[in-house]
């Protein structure tokens, strides 16, 4: 039989998959701003 | 099996850091005119493999206005990034690069400069004074009376202008007109140039001394002129190119 996955479910196994502490990476650009943005 | 693509170059990485440092000296080597520019911020960066130990880099990068000339013999890191009430002035610049064998080198750039809005600076300091166009009747009035005041008063070599580098008005609660910019030594004196200033030549480069000057002129109640003028003194292979003849 085809069951509909529900989202809530997806987005918990997304959750589990993560080890802990995970910190997402910055992105890679733009970079910093070394002085003040005009 | 094939090996995995590289990750693509972070804007903070080592690498990119290196050529943006590479890049700001090489833009700053080749401009003639203005200030030197420090970096702020890399904005984008692309890397296209040309082969073994060789790729093209793209660097978009956005630069600050320093307080140095760009004939100032000062290093770059020793030069102060002009300040944000100052009306900073940004520049845009494309850069291309490769990377052969590990070695970095500049291969083209074109910049753009800008300075801040009016509305931006007024935001956070209403008083502050702006900057004005280079060639505004105020400005060239502040820098001729500023460098005859010098020239009045040196026993050092009578100085010319050679350039205008900035120039800011403010209007409350005093009308003051800051000025800056560029000189070079001539071979005459004050005294000789006071007889003939015509015959007063600048010294051929290889021997140029140049110099900067900052100055404020009041004009109400009465004109006063205070100017500050520093020699560079002698800077081999430092050359000054006349506006219009840069090459790049």
């Amino acid at each position: 039989p085809v069951v509909k996955r529900t989202v809530g479910e997806a987005a918990q196994h997304d959750k589990v998959a993560r080890p802990v502490g995970f910190v997402p990476p910055p992105p890679p650009c733009p970079g910093r701003v070394h002085h003040f943005k005009i | 099996v094939p090996t995995a693509p590289p990750p693509p170059l972070g804007c903070d990485d080592p690498e990119s850091e290196a050529a943006a440092e590479l890049a700001v000296n090489y833009i700053n080597d080749h401009s003639h005119h203005g200030y030197k520019f420090a970096l702020n911020r890399i904005e984008n960066v692309r890397v296209i493999p040309q082969g073994l130990n060789h790729k093209i880099l793209f660097l978009e990068l956005d630069l600050l206005e320093t307080e140095c000339h760009i004939l100032s013999p000062t290093p770059l890191e020793n030069c102060t990034v002009r300040s944000f009430t100052e009306h900073a002035v940004e520049g845009d610049c494309d850069v291309k690069l490769q990377n052969l064998d590990g070695k970095l080198s500049v291969l083209a750039s074109k910049c753009h400069s800008h300075a801040d809005s009016n509305e931006d600076v007024t935001r956070v300091c209403p008083d502050c004074p702006l900057l004005a166009n280079l060639n505004n009747t105020q400005v060239l009035t502040a820098v001729t009376a500023a460098l005859n005041s010098h020239n009045s008063k040196t026993a050092g070599a009578y100085l010319k202008l050679l350039e205008i580098g900035r120039a800011r008005i403010q209007y409350h609660p005093v009308h003051l007109v800051f000025v800056e910019f560029a000189v070079a030594a001539t071979n005459c004196s004050a005294g000789e140039a006071k007889a003939n200033v015509d015959a007063c030549q600048l010294l051929p480069d290889d021997q140029s001394n140049f110099g900067f000057c900052t100055a404020t002129m009041a004009t109400q109640p009465l004109q006063d002129v205070q100017v500050d003028c520093k020699l560079y003194g002698h800077q081999a292979g430092v050359t000054y190119s006349q506006p219009g003849q840069d090459t790049s």
